[in-house]
Parts: C-alpha cells; structure tokens; sequence
C-alpha cells in the first residue's frame, strides 16, 4: 500500500461554523483577559489548521484578525453590544496567533498572542481628510488634558473619589484647538469633596471602575473641560482558569477577574 | 511489448478557502 500521503493536520475552511466557534473562543479570551485598552471583536480569519492531539482532542492552530471597538476593556459590555470603531474615528487592529484545543466539544485556548496597530494616517486621511488622528498617550497635552478633565469630574461628584487607570486613546483636533481624551477610572475610599490629599486614596476593596470620554478646548486665557463619565458596576474577584503557563498574554494585556456575568452600567454621571 | 505501469494519479485536496469572510472592513 503506498504511503499515506498529506499532511498531518486536518485542513478545514476559514469560514467553517466549527472554525468560527474556535476564533469567537479565543476573542472572547482575549477580551477576558485586557486590562486596558479597548475590547475586540472578530474580524476575518486568516488561517487554521487542525492538529490532532494525543491521547485525545484537536488543536486549532489560528491566525485572526480583529477590530477594536469603542467598548474599555473594564466596561462589563458583552462585547456583542459593542461597535467597532470606525476608519474615521482612526481604528485600530489586531493579529493574533492561538492555539485552542477542542476536546468533548468544548474549546480552550492553549496559546494567545496578538499585536495591535493603528491605521496608517495615509487611510485614515484619505477616507476623511479632515477627521483627527490618533495621538501618543504620553504626550503632555494628552496627560494634561486626561488630568484636568478628572480634576473637573471630581470636583462636580457627589461620590467616591476617582483615580486615573489609563489613558486609553487620544485625538488632537486642530479646529477648535482641543484634545480628546478617552481614559478609565477607579474609585477610591475617599469622598470627592473632602479629599485633600489624593495619594492617601486607595482603590476599593470591591473595585469600581469607570470610563471618560472628556474634551479639553483651549481658550484665549483658560480652557474648558466638558467630560462624561460611565460608572461601571462593582467586579467581584473571581478565580479563573488559566492556560497553558508558557502562554503569554496578549500585548499590553494583563489578566484581570472576569466581568460579572449580567453587567449593568451605572450612569452614565454627566458634568 | 514493454509498457509502463499505470500510475493512479493522487487526489490533490483542494486547497480550502482561507482567508474567511470579512466581517467589517479591512485596514
């Protein structure tokens, strides 16, 4: 009899519901697993193959890729509600690499690795020549604004004092000249309006986070600060399984608890 | 009269659709 010739691995369509069911397990890890940033949904996927695995099971070898929407990765937002963010909102990407086993029927991500990028000015400006682009994080006008913008916030709240997380994403917008700002926050034991030393503030026990959007106009003479705030509901800790240890997380990712399984927003408090 | 062997051609795979769809737009 000749050889068995062929490949090892199984070769399924990158379309197959058994394929989709693999990649909508590993995007819903990595969402699992962000700390900051923004959630990300399924896009296209690129390649799989199917590797047996001894003594029982499959391994879905995947290459995928993924959008960013406008959900923070601490909002409790099954990400199905989510919108993905637009070209003229500057999106952003992810290619990730996993490797998820299918044994009995259920699936488990064994590997995950994705990078995200912007895209290039080139497109952004071509569909919408005026739209702003994606600003460093660290940039002092980005972090000035983020700050005054939780400063104004603070001082309107009739509640928990809020600390700053992250600057999640930054637009410079050219007329009027202002910044956009979109970060997250965390409450504190200290009340907003009696705070005098902010760095005695620590995080609650039962952590509270939040998320801004806030808009800081320069002015002849001053700024103003417009900024709107969604608290999100208390996230107990909750133990969760892990993956294989030599996996590493998803770039600029860290593993948080996992979200309440019926999330509700609170707010959003508007100032 | 020599003749060659009949050879069975192999059934190559076809080669699986992939990339998969797009489901929102491509950057």
């Amino acid at each position: 009899a000749p050889p068995a010739i062929g490949p090892a691995y199984r070769e399924l369509n990158c379309d197959d519901p058994e394929t989709e069911q693999a990649a909508l397990v590993a995007v819903d890890y990595i969402n699992k697993h962000l700390s900051r940033g923004y959630k990300h949904t399924l896009n296209q996927i690129d390649k799989v193959k199917v590797w047996p695995r001894r003594p029982m099971g499959e391994v879905f070898e995947m290459e995928i890729d993924t959008l960013e929407t406008t959900c923070h990765a601490l909002d409790p937002t099954p990400v199905v509600n989510c919108s993905v963010r637009q070209l003229t909102q500057h999106a952003v990407e992810g290619d990730c690499d996993f490797r998820v086993l299918k044994q009995d029927g259920q699936f488990h991500v064994l590997f995950a690795k994705c990078d995200s990028s912007p895209d290039s000015a080139e497109d952004v400006l071509k569909v919408c020549p005026d739209c702003p682009l994606l600003a460093p994080l660290n940039s002092t006008k980005v972090v000035h604004a983020a700050e005054a913008a939780l400063r104004t916030f603070n001082a309107h709240s009739n509640g928990s004092y809020f600390q700053l997380v992250d600057v999640s994403r930054a637009q410079l917008v050219p007329l009027p000249v202002s910044t956009y700002v979109e970060f997250a926050v965390a409450a504190t034991d200290c009340v907003a309006k009696e705070v005098t030393d902010p760095a005695k503030c620590n995080l609650l026990a039962e952590q509270q986070y939040g998320f801004c959007k806030a808009t800081l106009t320069e002015k002849v003479g001053g700024e103003d600060v417009a900024v709107t705030c969604a608290v999100f509901q208390t996230q107990p800790v909750l133990p969760q399984p892990q993956p294989d240890t030599n996996a590493p997380t998803p770039v600029g990712a860290s593993v948080v608890p996992a979200p309440p399984p019926a999330p509700m927003v609170v707010g959003p408090l508007v100032v | 009269k020599v003749v060659q062997p009949g050879v069975v051609a192999a059934v190559s795979p076809v080669a699986p659709p992939c990339p998969g769809r797009i489901r929102h737009f491509k950057i």
